[in-house]
């Protein structure tokens, strides 16, 4: 149960790092291409 | 009855200490001539015995510490006799401490070497080195022994340039009706898949510490450093088998070495002694070829000491408690190998190929040992009881691992989390539906990203303190049961 909560959390940071990620990757793209 | 044995050879060589050596104080049987480096549990100090003027180390361990581990060690030690594993000579108690005599590595170990040289090694040097720890590791797993911590740390060099396996302070014993184990043990970034996910496991898990060790070795670090060894546990089992960063700088040999070591399936994965037939470590240079290395690194250690004992001396007076750890020759709580007298830091390659140091790597490397089952109880009961179901909710016992390496990193850690959100503020979100980042400005979603690992582990934190709440009383009740056994 333990082991589960945990890779549940861990999964869950990980899927939310990526989108943090991918959003501020974004923004330096658009940045460069209004640039 | 215990001699001291002498060969036949122009120097003689100690090789058991003999009873009256053994009865005596031990200042008098040596002499203490420099301390080498100091561990999570004790002093390792140069000696040298002054019946035949043999060089030892000396290791000091209080006798608070876990003597069952320090037995252990002595026990397996003392059950090998090969060049190629440290030996132990005998042990005396001091005062209030255990003080171990065993083999001296003039080399000290390969991460010592790296780290002195801030260079990582060639190909030839790592066969070498690769060479000789096959063959320890050969003769251990033929004595029915892991080692269970392979890593550049625990292989010493002699001055010759022969490599030797230290620290047995993790290692295990193989009955027959022990076939495989499952302690979760080791260092994080070397264990083999099989001991994180706790499925029971043999020799060859050594193997693949190895193979990570060769990688060590040639990037001055192991595959995931650089990420939280939480994250590094969850990825070793569940990745594909890591490799070289840069495979176009290696030889195929070298790299189908490491292939043949990091095979994910322990029974796929080759022995010792099939690898000591691999064309990479088959025919190598011998090991003459390190001397340079030990060489540059006394050099190095030398000069370092000297340039910071210059640096200290004017400051001496105001900074006393700031000295062990700015002198840079020895660690002092946060190393935990006691062979390899660690200094501060761990390397990290950087873009030119020199090593840069990384500190805060140093926290996360060390040997991780969770989970351990009664050595005696297993050996009365003969049996290895895998599959029981576990007393207690199941919890994944290396977190004891990092909340012990982050009770050490104490109060830096604690000025961190004082200037990280609280884990009320920054909520993760549950659905998956990001949409909403687009809304904040780009310092926002960075900062968000800087405060995500410390929130994480807070989140985990509380999980852990659920459970072990729920725990507890499950645990006093096995503990009254065994009190009340005892009393029958």
């Amino acid at each position: 149960l333990f082991m589960k909560e945990l890779e549940r959390i861990v999964k869950l940071y990980e899927a939310y790092r990526q989108a943090l990620i991918t959003e501020v990757e974004t923004r330096k793209q658009r940045q460069q291409w209004y640039a | 009855m215990e001699t001291v044995q002498l060969r036949n050879h122009p120097r003689r060589q100690l090789k058991k200490l003999s009873e009256e050596n053994l009865n005596r104080q031990p200042e008098e049987v040596f002499d203490v001539l420099e301390k080498l480096g100091e561990g999570s549990y004790g002093s390792v100090f140069k000696a040298s015995h002054k019946e035949t003027s043999q060089i030892v180390a000396i290791k000091q361990i209080p006798v608070e510490s876990d003597l069952q581990e320090i037995i252990k060690e002595i026990s397996i030690m003392q059950q090998c006799d090969s060049l190629h594993v440290v030996k132990y000579y005998g042990s005396y108690f001091k005062n209030s401490d255990l003080w171990i005599v065993m083999e001296y590595c003039g080399g000290g170990s390969v991460s010592d070497i790296i780290r002195l040289r801030k260079q990582t090694l060639k190909e030839e040097e790592i066969a070498t080195i690769l060479q000789s720890t096959l063959k320890g590791l050969e003769y251990l797993h033929f004595m029915r022994k892991i080692h269970r911590d392979i890593k550049a740390g625990n292989i010493l060099l002699s001055s010759e340039g022969v490599a030797k396996l230290a620290d047995f302070g993790v290692a295990g014993q193989l009955t027959d009706t022990m076939a495989k184990r499952n302690t979760v043990i080791g260092t994080p970034f070397w264990m083999a898949p099989e001991v994180i996910q706790e499925i029971g496991y043999n020799c060859v898990a050594d193997l693949w510490s190895l193979g990570i060790t060769a990688i060590e070795m040639a990037e001055g670090k192991p595959p995931y450093a650089d990420i939280h060894p939480m994250r590094a546990i969850f990825m070793i089992p569940s990745n594909p088998p890591p490799t070289l960063r840069k495979p176009e700088l290696w030889s195929k040999h070298f790299i189908d070495f490491i292939n043949q070591c990091l095979v994910k399936n322990p029974e796929q994965r080759a022995s010792a002694t099939e690898l000591l037939q691999h064309p990479f470590v088959k025919t190598t240079k011998g090991a003459s070829i390190l001397k340079h290395l030990i060489n540059e690194a006394m050099e190095a250690k030398i000069k370092r000491s000297e340039l910071q004992q210059r640096e200290v001396e004017p400051e001496e007076e105001e900074n006393a408690d700031e000295d062990d750890v700015d002198a840079g020759t020895m660690l002092q709580p946060r190393s935990t190998d006691m062979n390899t007298m660690q200094e501060f830091s761990t390397m990290s390659e950087g873009a030119d190929g020199t090593m840069v140091e990384n500190e805060h790597l140093e926290a996360q490397l060390g040997t991780m040992l969770i989970n351990e089952e009664d050595e005696d109880e297993d050996a009365e009961s003969g049996t290895m009881k895998q599959s029981d179901p576990p007393a207690q909710p199941a919890r994944p016992s290396f977190l004891e691992y990092f909340e012990k390496n982050e009770n050490q990193l104490g109060a830096s850690d604690n000025k961190t989390s004082e200037n990280s959100p609280s884990s009320s503020e920054f909520k993760i979100p549950l659905s998956g539906d990001y949409s909403f980042l687009k809304d904040w400005s780009v310092g926002e979603l960075q900062m968000r990203l800087t405060s995500l690992e410390p929130l994480m582990e807070s989140e985990i934190e509380e999980i852990h303190l659920k459970y072990q709440a729920k725990r507890q009383p499950i645990l006093d009740a096995i503990e009254s049961k065994k009190r009340r056994q005892q009393n029958v």
